[in-house]
């Protein structure tokens, strides 16, 4: 299993450290807030109260041996560029940070950091996107300006008929590329499949065909 | 075409505001600072300087006839809640809104708003998961807990052998739904298909599954 960092116990920082602890991964979490720390202490390997801008310390817990960190500090612009910059020296393998601004963001391109999350902007984009297909929608993945995967709940009118009774790629281009039924999934379901009420629907398509379907029903 | 109100322009609003109206949708923003209306002005249908509190201007806008409004101001919980509660009375038909915490969330739901965005949290997760896949993660979206679909870039070993030769179903029960050659999306690709450099895969499978293809290459 992985070793991660995650330097920063806001609620990215936070969710980032849950996240990777519940999926096995030992996880070291650093933030200046005693409160923070001794919050997350039971649901990670290890927790300390440190400034990461103190060079010593990140030294002392031999933090170029991770495979990752995650800078989720992200308030003070000049901390996080800072912060970043020393773990870059250090010689961190994967850097992943959180940037306030497309500006930051660029600076930490230019020093070398790895992944930059823009969580405000990218959820920005997907509620928006969500919203005009359909209350319907519960994901989106963008997979090409033609191309977009949606999990969708199975309107009414589908209820009771088989895929190919609805003929979905004829009609609007639409594939069926999974069909949930509670937690059991069915991968490319045939043509023979029949719809049930509560089935979640893993369909791909172009944003207008998937919004004109969702328009006819 | 959608017609959206987005109240509140921090980086999460002025991204759906910005999205909705790329989109093709008539989009009115409110905010009570008159440098950020001024500066999405000329990318939005309407941009007013407004506090959003104000009940008299809500009615003169005719908020209520939008399809949807996004309420995207969650600094001051108190302002968010009760903007929320207001636009409930107003009768605005379906209401996105920003939570800043689990507990803001749960009094939003019991308020009746109709979706509550947690922009931190769900990236988070998001990050997490892609972190500890494969940096060739492009996008990632959980189905179920034994299905994820991920968008991986074609590693090296796999360019220049079809799927059939690969045969990742019955090794390791990963299903490729879809390959991108730049723009070009091939759904559903056959066993002939033909693996190419810089090919991006859409592929499904568990967690585990995923995680134990990329330690083999
Ligand atoms: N130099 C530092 N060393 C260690 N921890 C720090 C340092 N600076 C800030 N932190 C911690 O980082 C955490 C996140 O801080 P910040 O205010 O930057 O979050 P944020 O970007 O607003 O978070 P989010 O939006 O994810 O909730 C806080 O818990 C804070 O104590
Ligand atoms: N009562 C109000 N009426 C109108 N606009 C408001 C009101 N209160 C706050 N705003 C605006 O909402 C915007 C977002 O404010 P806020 O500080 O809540 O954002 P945030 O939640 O920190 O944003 P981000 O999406 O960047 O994380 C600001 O531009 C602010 O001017």
């Amino acid at each position: 299993m992985g070793q991660y960092v995650v330097i920063g116990l806001g609620r990215f920082g936070e969710s980032v450290a849950r996240t990777l602890s519940s999926l096995g991964h030992e996880v070291l979490v650093i933030d200046k807030s005693e409160e923070k720390v001794q919050e997350i202490a039971d649901f990670v390997t290890t927790a300390i109260k440190a400034d990461a801008q103190n060079e010593e310390f990140l030294r002392s817990v031999d933090i170029a041996s991770y495979d990752a960190v995650v800078v989720a500090m992200a308030q003070s612009v000049e901390a996080n560029i800072l912060v970043n910059m020393l773990l870059k020296d250090l010689g961190v393998k994967y850097i992943v940070a959180k940037a306030q601004s497309k500006l930051h963001g660029e600076v930490l391109e230019k020093i070398g950091v790895n992944k930059i999350i823009y969580p405000e902007w990218d959820m920005g984009e997907r509620v928006a996107r969500a919203l005009t297909m359909s209350h319907n929608i519960l994901d989106y993945v963008e997979i090409s300006p033609e191309h977009t995967i949606v999990e969708i709940a199975a309107p009414e009118e589908f209820v009771g008929k088989t895929l190919r009774q609805l003929d979905l790629r004829a009609r609007c281009n639409i594939s069926i590329l999974a069909a949930k039924k509670g937690d059991n999934v069915v991968v490319a379901p045939g043509g023979e499949y029949i719809i049930d009420r509560g089935d979640i629907l893993v369909a791909i398509g172009s944003y207008r065909d998937l919004r004109k379907l969702e328009n006819k029903i």
